[in-house]
């Protein structure tokens, strides 16, 4: 199955 | 002293009902350049990116940066009380704790004002790297909304292929498949009408149809849409506003276990 990962591992906290 | 005025009212009721069902919440970021918003669900799965130049305002004043945090349902029930050809006016005064709307109709004769207590919102604000992508589509929306909608029926996901061959669109569930390919258009009357790919790398994406269904909320705000798709990075879905902002959505792909 495929999973959906949150944002946070793309885009980093400023 | 913060005060912007929208002459085209409408557009702000558009955006809110493009992301009420995204997220709860937003902060309004002013400065002297214009209003920003980013806001992620409460996943954190995909995020919005709203940006507004001020330019697209008159008169727009902002003395100093501020941050207006607000509730999306009491905005969304205010500006709903503004006829769709009233002209938006935001103020917000230093130390205040409240926001106030005023609409005016375009002949003057009716001016309503509202006013909405303003939230302490605690987000948290994500770096977007300017990325190059290997794929760039740019179509109709309503052409990508029937789209979403119809592979909704089918399947939770969508696949996204983007080859030199045009885009397509595939999606399957227990009922059955189906597969939309779309291909540069050549001779288009309307420029909104037509399809244009920027193919850098071939591509293939798998994405959540949930989230792309509440992006095409988006459709009213502009004839076109434009999806940005590069391997293993987050989908961007691009809705101009006018010719002074825009509203991005971004979602990160599926991937395999």
């Amino acid at each position: 199955g495929k999973t959906q990962h949150p944002m946070y591992e793309y885009f980093l906290k400023k | 002293m913060f005060e912007a005025r929208l002459i085209q009212g409408s557009v702000l009721k558009k955006m809110i009902d493009a992301i009420k069902d995204i997220v709860t919440d937003i902060n309004l970021d002013c400065s002297s350049t214009g209003i920003s918003v980013q806001a992620m669900d409460s996943g954190h799965v995909c995020l919005v990116l709203i940006e507004l130049g001020s330019d697209g305002f008159e008169p727009y004043r902002c003395d100093r940066n501020i941050t207006l945090g607000l509730g999306l349902k009491a905005l969304s029930v205010v500006v709903r009380c503004a006829n769709n050809d009233d002209s938006i006016t935001i103020k917000a005064q230093e130390g205040t704790d409240n926001i106030n709307f005023v609409f005016e109709s375009p002949n003057g004769e009716k001016t309503s004002q509202f006013e909405i207590k303003l939230m302490d919102i605690d987000s948290e604000h994500l770096g977007i790297p300017d990325t190059e992508y290997d794929s760039v589509v740019k179509m109709p929306s309503h052409e990508f909304q029937r789209i979403c909608r119809d592979m909704s029926q089918l399947g939770d996901s969508i696949v996204v292929a983007c080859t030199k061959d045009g885009i397509q669109f595939s999606a399957s569930g227990d009922m059955g498949s189906g597969k939309i390919n779309l291909r540069q258009s050549s001779l288009v009357d309307k420029e909104e009408d037509q399809i244009n790919i920027e193919l850098n790398d071939p591509v293939h994406l798998t994405f959540a149809l949930r989230y792309l269904n509440y992006f095409t909320k988006a459709t009213p705000l502009s004839p076109t849409v434009t999806l940005s798709l590069k391997a293993e990075s987050p989908l961007c879905v691009t809705y101009p506003i006018g010719d002074f902002g825009s509203m991005k959505f971004f979602l990160a792909p599926k991937i395999d276990d």
